[in-house]
């Protein structure tokens, strides 16, 4: 029988750890500003 | 498993400054009026897929008005920004674009135009001169004594006024006006015009020949008028591609 572990719990086990010192890339859009923001 | 869809495109890809760029060409040769606009930043871009090599394109563009007045025949990537202590102007568009094999055509635009607020120029710069509205009493009588001392000079031909594209009035540490003006070549010689200058014309597209004037009165504390003008040459109209069901607003 598969018993359906709590996500939470699955959560915690499937947690990739992070490298240290990793940056999220940044957000698609909007993009670069390339003379001013008004 | 079928195949994973495409990562989103990021505002800055390849791709998207391609389209990008497409874009605020179409819009520059496609306005008559005012002054050229860059890209400041790509704010956001949708792709629909179509089908094979067919995709429909949604952008959102920030643009910055630059320097080069619309019919000015200096490439853009010459053309400088006004800067923000100039009293910047912004350009919001929103652009729809085909891209069928590889091939970038616009289907429609939408822009609006507005300068930036006054109070945020005087924040950072309290004695900088803001845009004066265009039909402003003081601008249309110094664009009007501009291009009369022009005139009256010139052995070229009689030129007329077209639009009067930017002022700016300042009050401290002199009364000053400053007024950026394009003008158009007629069909008369200076000289002609003393005699009648309600017969001269502006010469037919195919020998338009359009330039720009800025003229600079000084009020206060003495009178003084200085007016440049520079005239393009006649430009051969680029070929205009009729776009399929193009909307431009």
């Amino acid at each position: 029988s598969v018993a359906k572990r709590a996500v939470a719990e699955a959560a915690q086990h499937d947690k990739v750890p992070r490298p240290v010192g990793f940056v999220p890339p940044p957000p698609p859009c909007p993009g670069k500003i390339r003379h001013f923001d008004i | 498993v079928p195949a994973a869809p495409p990562a989103p495109l990021g505002c800055d890809d390849p791709e998207s400054v391609a389209a990008a760029e497409a874009a605020v060409n179409y819009i520059n040769a496609n306005s008559h009026h005012g002054f050229k606009f860059t890209i400041n930043r790509i704010g956001d871009i949708r792709v629909v897929p179509q089908g094979p090599n067919n995709d429909i394109i949604f952008l959102e563009l920030d643009l910055l008005e630059t320097k080069c007045p619309i019919l000015s025949p200096t490439p853009l990537a010459n053309c400088t920004v006004r800067s923000f202590a100039e009293h910047a102007v912004e350009g919001d568009c929103d652009v729809k674009l085909q891209k069928v094999n590889g091939t970038l055509s616009v289907l429609a635009s939408k822009c609006n135009s507005h300068a930036d607020s006054g109070e945020d120029i005087r924040k950072l710069c309290p004695d900088c001169p803001l845009l004066a509205k265009l039909n402003n009493t003081e601008v249309l009588e110094t664009v009007a004594a501009a291009l009369n001392a022009y005139n009256s000079k010139t052995t070229d031909s009689y030129l007329r006024l077209l639009e009067i594209g930017r002022a700016k009035i300042q009050y401290h540490p002199a009364h000053t006006v400053v007024a950026e003006f394009a003008v158009g070549a007629t069909n008369c010689s200076a000289e002609e015009a003393k005699a009648n200058a309600g017969a001269c014309q502006l010469l037919p597209e195919d020998q338009s020949n359009f330039g720009f004037c800025t003229a600079v009165m000084v009020k206060r504390p003495s009178q003084d008028l200085q007016v440049d003008c520079q005239l393009y040459g006649h430009q051969v109209p680029a070929p205009h591609v009729p776009l399929p069901s193009q909307d431009t607003s």
